[in-house]
């Protein structure tokens, strides 16, 4: 160990491992620790090194057949029991494996399982969520238009009632209206969550969630009525296949629409059991998991360079000695404040973490009264950390001078992970005005 | 400053250097920050940002549609809803040390991560903390005073404040943090494994370089 540190180290007032444990918990960081070991260990692993050298192709051959194999090695040892609740477990264990933040299935865990469980009825719970769970359906949510973001009362997508088949027939009605961005949804997906305009009889009935298969489940090919693909290379994420979606006409079974907020009867009566709002509980979820992500992200750059920042000299001082960059007060104002946000950011997630826990369970008693302070809460806080995070990571690779910005600094690749937060889930400014919306209203 | 100082004359736009106006003695005067201060200045701080903008609305509907109104306070929307979100993170810290029973000096030293977080922010933020007059200029330079101490007291700390990250360096995947800190043995590494270094002379050379020198 390089001297500078083993020094740090030993002149800490506290061991880094009472801090982990409240950080963790005692059993997880046991677990992390033990998944870490066992990565490091598999040769099946090993190529991911690889991907800064590989082809677009090559990388996402190498990310699905890590999941894959990762798949296999969590079920071998018993942390897969084919249930999302692992899903923590399955991130870590993956971001481990292949170096890259991320993989071609996450929406599928994220947004398309959690979809199915929060919005769909019990018989539609246990039609669709065993195969989710054992990558018989692999899914995505397809929401966001090429024309339409944040605004999701100004989509475009039709699910058109036809009461004589007992069938939604989901149209893209123009080139705005082509499903857009959604992560897995070029190659990877064969089912997708496809928020769409219910419209019976000529009215609107506003937006609601359809489940639609996208391709046959033997031959992988796309169904008729339905094109589909990549969306092409982007400054990052490079894993991920983010694709767009364009219906023809396409029809689905009146039983595929998720029913536990609103229903449509086979005669085309629309009843709804739940406010509107409880449609948009997916986007809050994703957006409480985003403030929990951009902590870890946070935390990782200011390890990097406060990290370096131990061990880098510069500039002789008096007596001839290059003191630690750590020493300068400069350099301690860009290291100190990216670790201490990182420490209020880990809070932070676990406390809305909680609080959303807290308002699921009562929705799911019939209580959805805090449902409009779990949006302005997670809409203001996603804009917030991510934009602050991204900031400090930006210090962060300055603070590492010239090879910050090489590739080998580490951080070139979370900064790629961070940006892409600010705008996915609805961008900053468009989420800092919802929160401001909820805040006036209440 | 140095010729200011000394009563040189100084080019227009640094003539402020040599004008400091007198400060009225009560504003110099001390005053105590402590955690349960510092969360009273982001609450009020938050809801003043948001009372403000609620005005301003009002006002503006007197005369316009509410469309119109919003459109032209949204600046001061946002800037309320980011008030907000730093008044609740601070918040979720505070609670989360003030209900632990954690090691105890894990715990001293998050306080100090913890003080320093809120000292910060306020001075991030200050100019909306001051136009809401929940901080006085002195009470400024008093906090800046306070992040100069804090810096230094959680200095020897750093590396092992994110030692307890606990990031393996397969995940960090980065030369410079590793934790054993040969950082200089793995930039050398990594420059011997770019793709084009697998030959000593790049094919290029003869395909362009020796053309182009040709034809000069």
């Amino acid at each position: 160990v390089n001297p500078d540190l083993a020094r740090e180290r030993k002149n800490a007032t506290f061991n880094p491992e009472d801090l982990s444990i409240i950080l963790y918990g005692k059993e997880n960081l046991e677990l992390r620790r033990k998944i870490f070991k066992e990565i490091s260990e598999d040769p099946n692993f090993a190529k991911a090194k690889m991907f800064p050298t590989m082809s677009r192709d090559e990388v996402y051959e190498e990310a699905v057949r890590i999941f894959g194999a990762l798949q296999r090695k969590m079920k071998e040892h018993g942390y897969v029991k084919g249930c999302f609740d692992t899903y923590a477990l399955q991130h870590y264990y993956y971001k481990n494996a292949a170096f890259i933040g991320t993989y071609p299935f996450s929406v599928h865990t994220d947004m398309y399982a959690p979809t199915i469980k929060g919005q769909g009825t019990d018989e539609q719970i246990a039609e669709f969520l065993p195969k989710a769970e054992t990558y018989q359906h692999i899914g995505t949510y397809a929401q966001t238009e090429l024309g339409h973001g944040t605004f999701i009362r100004g989509l475009e997508t039709t699910a058109t009632y036809d009461k004589n088949t007992e069938e939604f027939v989901i149209h893209s009605p123009t080139i705005t209206s082509i499903k857009y961005w959604p992560g897995g949804l070029g190659k990877t997906s064969n089912y997708a969550v496809v928020m769409a305009q219910l419209i019976i009889d000529g009215k609107n009935y506003g937006l609601h969630p359809f489940m639609c298969q996208l391709r046959d489940l033997k031959t992988h090919q796309p169904l008729a009525g339905i094109e589909l693909g990549d969306i092409n290379r982007k400054f990052g994420y490079e894993v991920v296949d983010n694709g767009y979606l364009r219906f023809f006409h396409y029809r689905i079974p009146r039983t595929n629409m998720l029913m536990r907020n609103a229903k449509v009867s086979k005669d085309g009566e629309f009843s709804r059991q739940a406010i509107p709002q409880v449609t948009y509980l997916t986007m809050s979820y994703v957006r409480m998991g985003i403030v929990q992500e951009v902590a870890t992200l946070l935390a990782q750059a200011a390890t990097i360079a406060t990290r370096y920042s131990a061990v880098r000299r510069q500039t002789a001082n008096s007596q001839g000695i290059e003191p630690q960059i750590l020493d300068y007060q400069t350099q301690q104002m860009k290291v100190i404040p990216a670790i201490c946000t990182s420490y209020a950011f880990f809070f932070n997630g676990f406390e809305v973490r909680k609080i959303y826990d807290s308002v699921m369970a009562a929705v799911e008693k019939g209580d959805v009264s805090r449902l409009p302070e779990m949006h302005s809460l997670t809409s203001g806080l996603k804009a917030y950390c991510s934009d602050v995070s991204c900031d400090l990571v930006e210090i962060c690779r300055r603070s590492c001078g010239g090879h910050g910005y090489s590739n080998a600094s580490g951080i070139t690749r979370i900064y790629q992970l961070l940006v892409p937060c600010c705008t996915f889930e609805g961008e900053n400014t468009v989420l800092y005005l919802q929160c401001a919306r909820s805040l006036m209203k209440f | 400053l140095g010729k200011a100082q000394k009563g040189e004359e100084l080019p227009s736009s640094l003539q402020f250097l040599g004008h400091l106006p007198d400060v009225p003695p009560e504003l110099m005067s001390a005053v105590k920050f402590d955690m349960s201060t510092l969360m009273t200045a982001f609450q009020l701080n938050a809801l003043r940002s948001v009372l403000h903008v609620a005005s301003e609305l009002q006002t503006a509907q007197k005369k316009v549609n509410y469309e119109t109104a919003w459109n032209n306070n949204l600046q001061g929307l946002v800037e309320a809803a980011k008030m907000y979100s730093v008044y609740l993170v601070a918040k979720f810290f505070v609670s989360a040390l003030s209900a632990s029973q954690w090691e105890s000096r894990a715990k001293a030293v998050l306080t100090q991560v913890c003080e320093f977080y809120l000292v910060n922010n306020i001075l991030d933020h200050s100019g909306t903390f001051l136009q809401n007059d929940v901080l006085n200029p002195s009470q400024a330079s008093l906090l800046r005073t306070r992040r100069i101490e804090l810096l230094a007291e959680l200095r020897p700390n750093a590396v092992a404040l994110v030692d307890a990250f606990d990031y393996p360096d397969r995940l960090l995947n980065s030369c410079l943090g590793r934790y054993d800190g040969n950082v200089y043995e793995a930039l050398y590494e990594y420059a011997k494994s770019s793709s084009l270094n697998q030959h000593q002379v790049h094919p290029s050379f003869h395909k362009y370089v020796k053309p182009m020198r040709e034809t000069l």
